[in-house]
Order: C-alpha cells, then structure tokens, then sequence
C-alpha cells in the first residue's frame, strides 16, 4: 500500500522516464528524473523506495526497468476502458484527445441524454442516450472508469447510474462533491478551483 | 501565510458556501459544511482557524460572512483577467465555459499560432497571433493568468512568452513540467495524471 502523496506522483515519474526512453536514455539519475518530473531527488528516491530496491547508488536508476514496474504499480500494464457522460464542450474535447488511447485508457462509449445529441458521430462513437448505459456497459464486459462531464445539477444522479452499471472509477468534473459507496474511487477536476488557487498566490504577491 | 493543503481546500469549502447562501441558508455547522465539501469537520475548523475567529461554539459559522472571508483571502474580491494559449480542442472548451466568469475570472484574449486558427471569432473573441501576445497583455494593462492549452512541445516557449509579458499566474495543461522563475505561480492539471490514479486503486482493489 503506498501513500496517497507518492501515488499522485508516480505517473508524473513515469512521464518523465517515457520522455527520457524516447530520447535513448538508459541510465537516469534520481536528480535529473527529479528535475524532469518537476519534484526533488529525495522525495524522489523515498517514493520509489515503496517500489522496492531499483536504483544503484551513484549510478542511477535502469529507465525501462523503472517505467515496468510504476506501470505494474498503476496498474497500466492492461488497457483500461472509460465512458464519457455529457457530450457538450468539455466532453467533446476530451473523445477527441489521442492522448488516452496513447496511455492505455480506450473511451468505448460516449452518454448523453439530449436528443439533439443522441445518435450523433463523434470520432468513431456514437452519442448514446443515457438509458442504455447499463446495457453498454455489460455488453463491454464491464467498463473501469467513467468520466462525469455534465452540469453539477445533474453530476449525482449520473454517478449513481455509474456505480449502478458496475463502475469503480470516476473522473468528475463537475463543482460539486458526488457521494459514492467506499469500493468506488473519485478523482475531482475542478478547473476554478485551480484558478483560485492562483488568484490566492497572486494575491498574496501584491500585499508584499 | 497559510498552508499549502489548506488553500487547495479553501475553495471548495467556498463552492459549498455559495451553494449553501444560494438557498437561503445562513448559518451552517462545521460538519454539515464539511460533508458538503466532502472533507472532515476537524480539518475543515483547523483550516478555517489560520484566517481568524469565525465560528461560535455550538452554533456554527455565518454563511455570508466566511464567503466574504474567504473571497478576500483567495483575492477574489476584484475580477482576474485571463488568457488561453491554444484554441484546439481543450481551448475551445474552455473559452465557451461560463463557469469561470461568474467566479469573476474574465477571459480577455485567447491566442494561436496556426494562420487557420487566427482570426477566427470564438465567444466574442477574435482568435490573435502569438506574437501579438506582449501587445494585447499591455494593451489591457497587464494580464493575472495565462492558460496553456498547446501540445507539450510548444508549452515550455509559451511559457516563457506568458513570464515575458508579465503573467504571473499560470494553469498549465499540456503534459511536461514547465519551469518558470520563483515569482511565477504554475497549477498543473494532467488529465492523464488523473486517470492512472485511479487505475492504481482500481488495480489494487483487483488484487484483494
Ligand atoms: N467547459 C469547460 O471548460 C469546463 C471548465 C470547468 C468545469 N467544467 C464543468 O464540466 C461540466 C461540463 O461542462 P461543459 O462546458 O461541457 O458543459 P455543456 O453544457 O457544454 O455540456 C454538458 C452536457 O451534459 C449533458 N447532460 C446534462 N445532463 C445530463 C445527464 N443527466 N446525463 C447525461 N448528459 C447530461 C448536456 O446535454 C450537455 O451536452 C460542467 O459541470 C462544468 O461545470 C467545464
Ligand atoms: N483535449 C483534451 O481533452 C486533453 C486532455 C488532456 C490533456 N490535454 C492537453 O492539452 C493540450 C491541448 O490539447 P488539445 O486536445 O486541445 O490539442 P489540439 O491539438 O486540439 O490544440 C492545440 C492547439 O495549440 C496550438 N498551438 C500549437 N503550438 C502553439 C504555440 N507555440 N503557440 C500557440 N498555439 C499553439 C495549435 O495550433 C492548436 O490549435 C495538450 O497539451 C494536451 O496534451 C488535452
């Protein structure tokens, strides 16, 4: 079990150490990886110390040995499939985005529930009405994560239909919190949420 | 000064404020505003204790009046101009979004280096040439917040351009880590990131 601060870090090392393999790069060392990853070699070599024993003193951690085992970790060394629900702007971007599929995370199936958009094509899928997302959903065999890109009125309601349909993953990005049972897990995007953070730091650099 | 953890939290216990004033509640206990914002009452008096004395024991905390608090620490108490780099999908969605106006964050400029890009009208706007950047960010007397909505390999230049022209605020999307000097602030949304978080749950969930 790994702390939940190294957890939210391991994919930031394993960008960077894909970055790296892609350039040539066999041997990195834990300053330059940390440099990369934008973090610090100590904390660096503390998270990847709950990996188990990787590096070799003054020499440096093997690249494709490292991007295996955080794959192993996140569990990436399989695809993951996802559904979109709400196909309005943020929806739309996010079906178009080659960068999933790149890492591993195939969208099967895209949700909406209005009728202007049900029925639609988007880069290969077809809008489907909401009503059938457990029939989807069961016809793939089960989907792993579901993505929530409706308005915040409706975010609960489609979290429940998500837990219902046998989803144990959600991306929400709706400004609201959804409540789900303790064997589903949310992970929240709220983009004004990180503008303000920003207002906050800004803020405090004029008082200065 | 506060800390980090609890300015990332200081807005959403906002969010939950505002929705709370918005039904004509006005005085709120700390568990109920904790469970709206889904964090714990213990962190949520600890976090609210560094900005002063607010709420009465047994009673619980004014509505307004922490929403007013609030806003002044996060500077939210005058409008932030804001503008995007990249109208590609990500930027389309994001300039359409009204989300981020009614929280008092304007939109003034979005820009793009693609000649079939510019020119271009989006939301009111007019699609600008990258190097019209420094101009349009003095034109306006300065500028609080750049968005990077560009692919990985143009974001560290954008970057630099947005430092240049004297942002010092930015909300970086493309998957790199960008470095800036010590007076800049950079928020990282990777929304890759994100959803191998959540496979590393839904991984070890599958190994019990
Ligand atoms: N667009 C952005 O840049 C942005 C930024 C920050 C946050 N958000 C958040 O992301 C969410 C989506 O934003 P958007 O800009 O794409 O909104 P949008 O209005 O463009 O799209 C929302 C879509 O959800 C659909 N929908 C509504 N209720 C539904 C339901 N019960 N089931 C299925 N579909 C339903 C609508 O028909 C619509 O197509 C919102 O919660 C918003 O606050 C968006
Ligand atoms: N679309 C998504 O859902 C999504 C999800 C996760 C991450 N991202 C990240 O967000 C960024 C944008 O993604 P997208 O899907 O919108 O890509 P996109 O290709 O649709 O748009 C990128 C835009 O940036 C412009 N651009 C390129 N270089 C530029 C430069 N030097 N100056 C100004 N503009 C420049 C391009 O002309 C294009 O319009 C990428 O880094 C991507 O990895 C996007």
């Amino acid at each position: 079990k790994l702390p939940q601060t190294t957890v939210a870090r391991l994919p930031v090392y394993l960008r960077s150490l894909v970055y790296l393999a892609g350039r040539g790069v066999q041997i990195v060392s834990s300053e330059e990886l940390a440099q990369l990853a934008g973090s610090n070699a100590a904390q660096l070599r503390k998270d990847l110390s709950y990996l188990g024993e990787f590096g070799t003193r003054g020499v440096g951690y093997d690249v494709d040995q490292l991007i295996n085992e955080i794959s192993k970790w996140l569990g990436l060394l399989r695809d993951r499939s996802v559904v979109i629900a709400g196909m309005g702007r943020l929806g739309g971007a996010l079906v178009g985005y080659p960068g999933f599929s790149q890492k591993g995370f195939r969208i099967v199936a895209v949700f909406d529930h209005d009728p202007a958009k049900v029925g639609r094509g988007v880069d290969g899928l077809i809008v489907r009405d909401m009503s059938e997302l457990g029939s989807i959903v069961s016809q793939n065999g089960g989907v792993d994560i579901g993505i929530i890109a409706t308005p915040a009125s409706a975010a609960q309601a489609v979290a429940d239909q998500l837990v219902r349909s046998g989803i144990r993953g959600i991306l929400n990005f709706a400004p609201i919190t959804i409540e789900v049972p303790d064997e589903v897990f949310v992970r929240q995007v709220d983009l004004s949420v990180e503008l303000q953070i920003l207002s906050y730091h800004l803020q405090k650099a004029e008082r200065v």
